[in-house]
This record gives structure tokens, sequence and C-alpha cells, in this order.
């Protein structure tokens, strides 16, 4: 289709291809990235390919500046509710940790909800980081109905005068529709129990993830609502390329980010240094 | 599907007589484009799609197949040759109880797995225990013996204030002493890109010396399957891979990378949270699964 218009040759575009698909960027993503640059280079030849990763660095930022606000927005009145979802071992509880943490450094005081019932010594990860980080955790036993457990901790949470609540769940596969059931009655529980509740909506993705995070995205939103993403895991090899798709298909912006296993691993996003981390 | 795709590129091919190159070459780009949507990696795609060409150029297109079936079978075969079928064959010869040591990323499915594991080599017939060596991860060793309740299966833990070594070391001693014939010795979630966790487990290796080495990996891994497969498998001498939640809907082409660069073969599929949900691996509903 396109002439080699200046020096970057076919060799050039099938391995600049490479590098986005290497990066999780996916066929599709990376196919209208391509084509765009090069319809930019037949009409006006890039001088070098350093100038063509220039321009491709200013689309993947240009995605990632649709996708909409990186804030995180919790009310300066009553009490925020941020709710942390995701598939199975993603770094949910860790992220609850590290945002509790995050929080305190800030002011607030959160109060956090052992929303995950089900898995074995779920409740216990959280009460250690509850220890650590000095934050009462609320929990029932093991079996108890998470939308139970959420309601009572909201009411708990709000009559000692909390001003942050953090809600940790279960880690759930989209593709159980019980489960996504379930996530649906807690949502709604919540709002219930508190006006204008939750006030973040936060979807954890581990970086390694491929394609099937845009499936994962899809899915939770459509469900649940999502009102950002935490990209744990970023400390791995992996870079989190699905991100791209997810934020061009869903307008769902990146807000946190995860380096570590540590409670301080936990930066706002900063899309021109993830951009810059993708070709490093 | 690719099925469609193929069949809509193929339609006007009714009355060729061999597949020419051509219509194989149209036909490839689809079948690349499927395995990248399905997360294999770019190499092993482009090398499979390579193999494909070779054995399709100049196929006489069959009577009962239409063209497309028959690119498509020759993929299929191809994808269940390479995925290759030492089907959940686990190693236990050697000293008792023998060393069966999990290893992976952070969250994917180690500890559930020792206990799905535990609970399967009981139903063969032997003796297994489980050795809690994650001191790391808050309520790790609490996960483990819950487990271990659940399925009344024995696990030797030292908290978390002794290394990693010394419990393993500590733990085959106790668990011969009681008669255990298998030990599975439970690791801490680590990245390959930290040299400081990598050469622990190394060190873990030469301790305990494992009759296998599984790698746990879950099937939405994307394209870092290659690296993080060939950085274990290079410093400890990985024996299975074990892919976890295949009960979702992620394509699981990470379990092709694995095998096509490391060659190291599948040995179970986690198939669900519950200590049930381990599956055999079966090479061609995988192979299915990856063509989507
Ligand atoms: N390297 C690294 N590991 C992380 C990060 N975030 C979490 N982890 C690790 O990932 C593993 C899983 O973390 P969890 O917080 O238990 O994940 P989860 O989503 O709550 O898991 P489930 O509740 O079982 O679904 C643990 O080993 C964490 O230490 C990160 O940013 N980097
Ligand atoms: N749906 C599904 N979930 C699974 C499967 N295997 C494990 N899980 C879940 O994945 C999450 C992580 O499992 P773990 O066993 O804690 O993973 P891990 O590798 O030991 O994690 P770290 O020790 O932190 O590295 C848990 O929520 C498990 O219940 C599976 O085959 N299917
Ligand atoms: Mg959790
Ligand atoms: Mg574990």
């Amino acid at each position: 289709l396109f002439r080699t218009a200046g020096t970057l040759d076919a060799a050039f575009w099938d391995e600049l291809e490479e590098r986005l698909i290497a990066a999780d960027v996916g066929a599709h993503v990376t196919a209208d990235l391509i084509t765009e640059l090069r319809a930019r280079d037949a009409r006006r030849a890039f001088a070098s390919g350093e100038d063509a990763e220039t321009a491709l660095r200013e689309l993947l930022e240009a995605i990632l500046a649709r996708a909409g606000d990186t804030g995180l927005y919790l009310p300066e009145e009553g009490v925020g509710v941020v709710l942390v979802i995701g598939v199975n071992g993603t770094g949910k509880t860790t992220t609850v940790a590290k945002l509790t943490r995050y929080l305190q450094l800030g002011g607030r005081a959160p109060f956090l909800i052992a929303g995950d019932t089900f898995r074995a010594a779920a409740i216990d990860q959280l009460k250690v980081w509850g220890d650590r980080t000095g934050a009462t955790v609320f929990a029932q036993s093991p079996g108890s109905d998470t939308a139970a457990v959420v309601f009572d901790g909201i009411g708990a949470a709000i009559s000692r005068g909390a001003d942050t609540i953090i809600i940790d769940t279960a880690g759930r596969l989209h593709t159980k529709t019980n489960l996504m059931a379930e996530l649906e009655k807690v949502r709604r529980v919540i709002g219930r129990r508190q006006a204008g509740a939750p006030h973040e909506t936060l979807l954890v993705l581990d970086a390694v993830t491929g394609q099937n995070g845009l499936i994962q995205a899809k899915t939770f939103m459509g469900s649940v609502g999502v009102t950002g993403l935490v990209l744990t895991k970023l400390d791995s090899s992996a870079k989190g390329g699905v991100v791209f798709a997810i934020a061009e298909e869903l307008r769902l912006p990146i807000k946190l980010v995860g380096t570590g296993e540590r409670i301080d691993d936990l930066q706002p996003f900063d899309p021109s240094e993830f951009v810059r981390a993708l070709f490093s | 599907s690719l099925t469609d795709r193929l069949q809509g590129i193929f339609g006007e091919l009714r009355n060729h007589g061999r597949l020419s190159e051509a219509d194989v070459d149209v036909a490839l780009k689809e079948v690349r484009l499927a395995l990248l949507e399905a997360d294999v990696h770019f190499r092993v795609a482009r090398d499979f799609v390579k193999r494909v060409r070779d054995r399709a150029v100049g196929v006489e297109v069959s009577q009962s197949l239409t063209p497309a079936q028959q690119v498509l079978r020759i993929v299929n075969e191809e994808l269940v040759e390479t995925l290759g079928g030492t089907a959940g064959r686990l190693d236990w010869t050697g000293p008792v109880p023998a060393p069966i040591l999990m290893v992976g990323l952070n969250g994917q499915g180690k500890t559930t797995s020792s206990a799905k594991l535990a609970v399967r080599l009981r139903k063969m017939g032997q003796r297994p225990f489980m050795i809690a060596c994650d001191t790391f991860r808050p309520a790790a060793i609490q996960q483990l013996v819950t487990l271990g309740k659940q399925v009344g299966c024995d696990v030797y833990e030292e908290g978390t204030e002794a290394s990693p070594v010394e419990i393993a070391r500590r733990g085959l001693e106790w668990g011969r002493d009681r008669g255990h014939t298998i030990a599975i010795v439970d690791t801490a979630g680590r990245q390959q890109v930290d040299e400081r966790l990598m050469d622990e487990l190394v060190e873990l290796r030469q301790a305990i010396n494992p009759t296998e080495i599984l790698l746990v990996a879950s099937a939405m891994t994307g394209q870092e399957a290659v690296n993080v497969a060939q950085a274990f498998h290079a410093r400890l001498g990985l024996t299975g891979l074990v892919l976890t939640q295949i009960d979702g809907d992620a394509r699981g082409g990470a379990a092709l990378s694995i095998r096509a660069v490391t060659g190291i073969p599948v040995k179970f599929l986690g198939v669900g949270e519950k200590i049930e949900a381990l599956a055999e691996f079966h090479p061609d509903r995988v192979a299915s699964r990856i063509l989507g």
C-alpha cells in the first residue's frame, strides 16, 4: 500500500510492529498505529527512525489522554468509598494496603473491609496489612455473605467517623456469571448504604496480562462500572500494552501503578513515563 | 472465528485443484492474526506459520474438505503436535519424599495448585505433604495450612523467621519420618528480573534436589511468557508447566509459546478455584482454544 517514502524501509516498520506486539499492545491497535505512521511518512517522510518513534510516542500518549482523568477522586465531605475489583491474583489485596498507606500520607484514615470471604486466609492477609498500616480492618467469618459484610462494614466505618473506606473483594474471573452477579449486588448494597458510593471502582490488572485484559475491562465495566485501572507488577518485565486497547475502546484511564510487593510500591499514573518505558 | 474468516477467504476457491502459495499466504495471514490475538509470542507465531506454510502449499484440495478446512486441519495438527503430549506424567523416582518445587511469578496460582496437586497425588496412591516456603507474603503460610486442613493433607511450616532453604530441608526430614512419599514445596511468587529472588530459588533447588520443578503460569499471560519461562528454565531446569485459570476465556497462547521455545511440557491445567479443579493436559483442547 505505501511506497517507501523516505529512509524508513519495510524492515523498520516490521521491527516497530514486533516491538509493539511484544509489549502486548495487540495486533489490532498495533496495525492502526503502524498504518497511521506510514500514512504520515507517505505524506511527508520522517527524517529518521527516531522521528517516527517520537511520532509513535505522541500517538500513544494521545490514546491515554483520551481515556480521561487519571486522578483519584474522593469527596471532601463525608466518607469516600473505594471498591477494588479484578480477576484472581492480580494484586488487589496488596493494592488495598498500598492505597491505604498512600491515602494516609495524604492525611486520610482509611477503614478497610475484608470483602473476600471465600479464598483461604484472604481475611488473614488483609489483617496483616491492617496491622502494618494501623488501619482498622472490618471482617466477619470466612464464608459470610460478601454483601452483608460490606453493608455492615460501611455502617461500622460511618459510626466511627471514618473519612475513607476501601473494600477488598475476592478475585473472580469475569466469565463467572454468579460471581459477577455477586459483585453487582455488592455495588448496589454500597450505594444503598452510602449515597454516591462507591466514588472510585478500581479494576486491578496485572501488567503481564495479554489481550484478555481488554475482555476483563469490558466485562467488569459493563457489570459494575469501573472508574479507573490499577496496573500492577510493572516491576516485572511486562509492559502492560493492553491498556491502550482498553483506553481506546473503553475510555478507561489508568489511575495508579504497582511497582513491587512493598507498602510504598504504588504511584499515580504518569502517561509519558509509561510510554517512555514501553520502548526501553 | 478463524474458521469463518478462512471460509470467507477461500469461498471462491471451490474449483482449484491445489492450494497455491498465494492462497496459503492469504490464509496464513489470518492464522497469524488469530495466534497473536491468543497471546502467542510473535516469534513463535511467525515460526509456526512458516511450518504450516511448508506443509500446506501444493496440497491437493480434498474432495471431502473445503480449502479452508484443509488449511485449518494442517494448522490444528501442527498445533497439537507442537503442544505435544507427555500429559500429566509426574516423576517421583529417587529418595522419598520426592520433592516437587512450585515456582513462578506473583499471583499465578502456585499455592492453590500445590493443594490441588496434593489431592491428585493422594488419589493416585501416593502420600504427599506440603512444605510452606513462602515466608514473605502476608498470611501465605496460613493460606497453605488452611488448604491443607481442607483436604486433610499435612503441611510442614516454620513460620516466617527461618529461611526457605532451612524450612525445605527440615521439612523433607520431617516428611520422611512420617512416611510421606512426595513433598510439594510452595514458594513465594517472584519476578524473573529480580536476581536476588532467582538466586534464592537456585539455592533452594540445590538444597533439596527436586524430581519436578513446575512453573505455574496463568493462561492470561501475554507476550512475556517466553521471557519468564526461559529465565526460570535457564536457572532451574523446569520439568513442567501448570497453566492456571483455564476456566476463564483467555485463549492461552502462552502454553504454545512456552512449549515451543523451552520444550517444557504442559503437565496440568488449573480449571477453577476449588481444590478438585485440576485437569490433565489435552493438547487438542488447548489447540482449539488458542485458535478461537
Ligand atoms: N512484583 C509485584 N508483585 C505484586 C504487585 N502487587 C501485588 N503483587 C504480588 O502479587 C501476589 C498476589 O497479590 P494479592 O494482593 O494477593 O492479589 P489479589 O488480587 O488480592 O489475589 P486474589 O485475592 O487471590 O484474587 C502477591 O505475591 C503480591 O505480593 C506488584 O506491583 N509487583
Ligand atoms: N479461576 C481460577 N482461579 C485460580 C486458579 N488457580 C488459582 N486461582 C486463584 O488465583 C489466585 C491466586 O492464587 P494463589 O494460589 O494465591 O497464587 P500464588 O501463585 O500462590 O500467589 P503468590 O504466592 O502471591 O505468588 C487465587 O484467588 C486463587 O484462588 C484456577 O485454575 N482458576
Ligand atoms: Mg486478594
Ligand atoms: Mg502463594
